[in-house]
């Protein structure tokens, strides 16, 4: 987190706020829930209590406006800056201004939505600047997020209680979630969600967020999920790509998505009947694409089923025990990718390589092998 | 030249204009055009910096793909 430098804080807790005029894209009460909740997310874990007034000068004074509207700082028409606001002082310091040209939206994809953008600008207005933490409410960059499970992240706790400390009133029986953390890549005991490649690059997938490392540079970037693809859950199975149709499998329950490009292929998710696999199987716990053999197996518990992507059939023989394929391989698979004719297979914060012919153990590696800090 | 000459004219000045706006990247004023390229290429390394990306100080398509994303208009280095 980052606050603005010179202290900008406001030295009371109880602020007001006014609604100046509304957005054509939703309702009134739409826009005002949207606001009420955008401000409570920082009550929640703040001393910071907040009261609507409808006329006269509020400390935080809130309007849609378009293009120039004479602040210095003009809109630019649809996307790009979506929003932004003044962090605390006199005069406009606190008001938050929102771009009308963009589409703003209550709950669906099809628009920014404002309870989202919202509770990014009441942050500038409370006196947080923007973050580099991807997983943060004050990332500058526009992230859709699941609103119905929202929780401020950790990062954004930290700085609000930095400029103005813990909400005082939080019952110890009724404790709140604890909020989201963004994983560490250079954290020894992480264990990985799933790995994948995707057009020459290593996707990683943790919680709600992946790591891409081109192994053509030194730089790994992390970035959430649903900020390349909403559509897409978090916490997922597992994921492998098919170079037979350019597509990337994500694997979650008995559910499977395909990912074409920066796309969710229509059609999707399906059940992961469709590759064949027995109605027993209800959830998969890795999947690695053989790209010599065409073969997509499945790790599932200790056992392998092999689905073969040509004549769209399980192999006959599978499943079969991991350790009888990938002799030496005895503990959980928990994610699996081919990489310069190497399988790797990963075990909790091991991860195993064996050559893809013989399949032959090679080395144990930490699982971060990829992903240098 | 901090430019690929791969990137069109367009994609400059929309650069530009988000190194101006966020990085506090002096207008065209300058026209000292190596003074220029050399604030040009400062303010590119702190904008690939602040968001984790290769620090080349050119601007290249990895660079442009972010700035290109919707955000929130407050500057992310204090102007």
């Amino acid at each position: 987190y980052s606050v603005f430098p010179g202290n900008y804080k406001w030295k009371k807790h109880d602020l007001t706020y006014r609604i100046e005029n509304y957005t054509p894209d939703m309702s009134v009460a739409e826009v005002d829930d949207s606001i009420q909740r955008a401000l409570q997310v920082w009550a929640d874990v703040s001393p910071l209590r907040f009261t609507r007034i409808y006329s006269g000068v509020a400390d935080i004074m809130i309007s849609f406006a378009v293009g120039d509207h004479g602040d210095g700082y003009p809109f630019d028409g649809p996307n790009g800056f979506l929003a932004h606001a003044f962090p605390p002082f006199d005069g406009i310091g606190g008001d938050a201004h929102f771009d009308d040209d963009e589409t703003f939206a209550f709950k669906s994809y099809n628009g920014y939505n404002l309870f989202l953008v919202a509770a990014h600008e009441f942050g500038h207005s409370l006196g947080l600047e923007h973050s580099q933490d991807p997983g943060a409410l004050m990332y500058p960059n526009y992230v859709h997020r699941d609103v119905d499970t929202f929780s401020l992240p950790q990062d954004d706790v930290n700085g609000i209680q930095f400029l103005y400390g813990p909400n005082p009133d939080v019952n110890p029986d009724k404790p709140k979630p604890t909020p989201p953390t963004t994983p560490d890549r250079c954290d020894p005991k992480m264990v990985l969600d799933a790995v994948t490649m995707l057009r020459g690059e290593i996707m990683f997938f943790k919680s709600r967020f992946m790591w891409r490392s081109s192994p053509f540079s030194s730089t790994v970037e992390q970035h959430l999920i649903k900020s390349f693809w909403p559509q897409i859950p978090e916490n997922i199975d597992a994921a492998f790509e098919s170079p037979f149709d350019d597509k990337v499998y994500i694997f979650k329950g008995q559910k499977v998505w395909a990912i074409y490009g920066y796309d969710v292929a229509q059609g999707y998710p399906k059940s992961l009947s469709s590759f064949n696999l027995p109605n027993k199987v209800k959830k998969v716990d890795a999947v690695l694409y053989d790209e010599e053999t065409y073969k997509i197996l499945f790790f599932v518990n200790n056992k392998i089923y092999s689905y073969d992507e040509q004549t769209r059939r399980m192999d006959k023989g599978y499943p079969k025990p991991v350790e009888n394929v990938f002799l030496g391989m005895t503990g959980k698979v928990t994610a699996a990718f081919q990489f310069k004719g190497f399988n790797y297979l990963f075990s909790g914060s091991k991860m195993f390589e064996f050559s893809s012919y013989h399949k032959k153990l090679f080395r144990v590696l930490s699982n971060n092998y990829f992903l240098p800090c | 030249s901090p430019i690929l000459p791969s990137i069109d004219k367009e994609e400059i000045t929309m650069a530009e204009d988000y190194l101006n706006k966020l990085y506090a990247l002096p207008k065209k004023a300058s026209n000292e055009k190596l003074q220029r390229s050399s604030s040009m290429s400062m303010r590119l390394k702190e904008m690939q910096e602040f968001f984790g990306l290769k620090i080349t100080g050119t601007l290249n398509e990895e660079t442009l793909n972010v700035m290109k994303k919707p955000r929130c208009g407050v500057p992310d280095v204090a102007a």
